[in-house]
C-alpha cells in the first residue's frame, strides 16, 4: 500500500 | 539500494559528522542555528518511530539510530555544553511559522490518517524547511565559516542525490513516493542559491563565505 512508501529510505 | 541512494546517505552522514566535530573540537557553536538543529532532531524523532514497529535491515536500523544520536548530541552541545558560544541574537527565525503550516499540511495531505503515518509525513515536510533558520542566520550575519559551508554543502547534496535515486527507482522498480519527491524537490531548491555561492566563493579558496 501507499502507506509503506519510502519507509526503506532514511 | 542504488549508488545515488548510498551516496546520498553517506553525504547526509558526512554533513552531520562535520557539524558535530566542528562544534566539539572548537568548543564553540558560533554561527550555527540551534533552531535548525532542534528541527532536525524533531525530524528524525518523528520519522524513525518505525524503529519500534517494523524491521527493514541492519543498515536501515543502524543509520536511523546514528542519525538520532548525533542529532541529539549536537543539540546538547549547542544548548548545554557550549551554550555560552551560542549566538542566540542572530538565531531569530520564528520556527512557529514553519511548524504550524507543516503540522497542518501533514494532517491534510498524507498516505494514511494514522498517528505514525501523519508523524512520518510531518517529518518529511519539516525536513524540507528545517534548514531555513540556518540560512536566515547566515543572511543576517552576512558570513559563514568555511566548515559551516561544507556542512551545508553535504546536507544539500544528500537530498539532491535522493532525487536521482527516486528517478532511478521510478524507472527500475516503478517506485514513486509523491510526498517525499515533492518535498525533496522543494528542499533541494532552498540550497540552490547556497550551492552557487559555495562553488563560486568557498571552492575558490576563500576562508569564509561572505555575502555580497
Amino acid at each position: 500500500s501507499d502507506s509503506q512508501n519510502g519507509k526503506d529510505e532514511l | 539500494m542504488n549508488v545515488f541512494r548510498l551516496l546520498g546517505d553517506v553525504s547526509h552522514l558526512v554533513a552531520i559528522i562535520i557539524l558535530f566535530l566542528k562544534i566539539f573540537r572548537s568548543k564553540s557553536c558560533a554561527g550555527i542555528s540551534g533552531k535548525s538543529q532542534v528541527l532536525f532532531a524533531l525530524v528524525f524523532t518523528t520519522r524513525y518511530l518505525d524503529l519500534f514497529t517494523s524491521f527493514i535491515s541492519i543498515y536501515n536500523t543502524v543509520m536511523k539510530v546514528v542519525f538520532l544520536v548525533l542529532s541529539y548530541a549536537t543539540v546538547y552541545l549547542i544548548y548545554l555544553r557550549f551554550r555560552s558560544s551560542y549566538d542566540s541574537e542572530s538565531d531569530t527565525f520564528r520556527v512557529e511559522f514553519l511548524l504550524v503550516p507543516v503540522a497542518g499540511l501533514s494532517f491534510l495531505e498524507n498516505y494514511d490518517f494514522t498517528p505514525i503515518e501523519i508523524l512520518w509525513t510531518f517529518s518529511i515536510y519539516l525536513e524540507s524547511v528545517a534548514i531555513l533558520p540556518q540560512l536566515f542566520m547566515i543572511t543576517k550575519t552576512g558570513e559563514a565559516e568555511s566548515i559551516t559551508t561544507h556542512y551545508l554543502f553535504f546536507l544539500g547534496l544528500y537530498r539532491a542525490l535522493y532525487l536521482a535515486n527516486w528517478v532511478w527507482r521510478y524507472h527500475t522498480e516503478g517506485f514513486f513516493d509523491q510526498i517525499a519527491v515533492v518535498s525533496g524537490v522543494v528542499q533541494t531548491i532552498f540550497y540552490c542559491d547556497f550551492f552557487y555561492l559555495y562553488v563560486t566563493k568557498v571552492l575558490k579558496g576563500n576562508s569564509k563565505l561572505t555575502l555580497p
